[in-house]
């Protein structure tokens, strides 16, 4: 992202739409 | 077709509450089409695509990654209270494609396509090194087990004589020489304690199956074996829809529709997921 240099940018969540979540195990 | 602006999918979140509740109906429908086997859960949702379709409704395109219960197919007891199969027993994993229509919020399955794989030996070394793995279920020793175990259940049954319906997995153990086994079997029209001939046996039209479990173990001179079987309640007939429009009960008539029940088929991969027909 570019921002002015005294613009606090707060952190946004991290997207991750997909694969989604693993319920039991991975295999 | 006249040419239009070209269609665009909906992104949607793989844990998107909307794609969770299609590939639920995704997973009904395996475990109301499996043939053989056992059901399965749902593990992740891998991708999601949603298409405008014409002239209403949409269709799901979906991709999601399934894992093998403890239930056979032929069990009455709901997915909910299932058992994912733990690693150590040599977990299964199934990878499917659905494409599902949504209409009016009732989604509906267009197509689907699975393909199951057990987990790799290295896997199951790395959580159990010393756990047996899956087996061939063409063994010579898997067949002798599942016979041996057959023979000894209908032996102590003083009710209807019981068929093989399926081999559904088996596991070798070298020491002490064993052989674990899981089948499918169901009651015949033969009273166990007067069977002569198990040929002339018939299935019953109002199909009972049952789920045994039995490990045959190897000694100096002779084998044990140990058995342990569920019969689940009777299946009523569902009459079917004949083609001149009148419904048929018989015995020549298929009682559930969803499962259909091969004959053993030893060559089929210890861990077949094999889906019935899509609904087009």
């Amino acid at each position: 992202k570019v921002v002015q240099p005294d613009v606090a940018v707060a952190a946004g969540p991290v997207v991750h739409p997909c694969p989604g979540r693993i319920r039991h195990f991975k295999i | 077709v006249p040419v239009g602006p070209a269609l665009v999918y909906r992104e949607l979140d793989c844990d998107d509450p909307e794609t969770e509740q299609a590939a639920l109906v995704a997973v009904d429908y395996i475990n109301n089409h499996v043939l053989r086997g056992y059901k399965h859960t749902l593990n992740q949702i891998d991708k999601v695509k949603v298409w405008p379709r014409r002239p209403m409704g949409e269709v799901f395109e979906l991709e999601i990654d399934t894992l093998e219960t403890t239930c056979h197919v032929l069990d009455p007891t709901p997915l909910a209270n299932c058992t994912v199969r733990p690693q150590m027993q040599h977990a299964v994993e199934g990878d499917c494609d659905f494409r599902l229509l949504k209409q009016d919020g009732q989604f509906t399955v267009l197509f689907a396509k699975c393909d199951s794989s057990p987990d790799s030996a290295e896997d199951v070394r790395k959580v159990c090194p010393q756990c047996p793995l899956l087996a061939p279920l063409n063994d010579t020793r898997v067949v002798h087990a599942v016979d041996a175990a057959l023979t000894a259940f209908n032996a102590q049954s003083n009710g209807s004589y019981f068929r093989l319906v399926e081999v559904s997995r088996a596991q070798l153990t070298p020491l002490p020489p064993s052989t674990y086994v899981e089948f499918a079997v169901a009651a015949t029209d033969c009273v166990a304690a007067e069977v002569t001939d198990p040929a002339k046996c018939n299935l019953l039209a109002e199909k009972q199956y049952g789920f045994c479990k039995a490990t045959l173990t190897e000694k100096v001179g002779g084998e044990d074996v140990a058995v342990t079987c569920t019969v689940f309640q009777t299946q009523p007939l569902i009459p079917q829809p004949q083609p001149d429009g009148t419904e048929a009960v018989g015995p020549t008539v298929v009682a559930d529709p969803g499962v259909t029940v091969p004959e053993a088929s030893p060559d089929l991969p210890a861990a077949a997921l094999v889906v019935g027909p899509v609904v087009v």
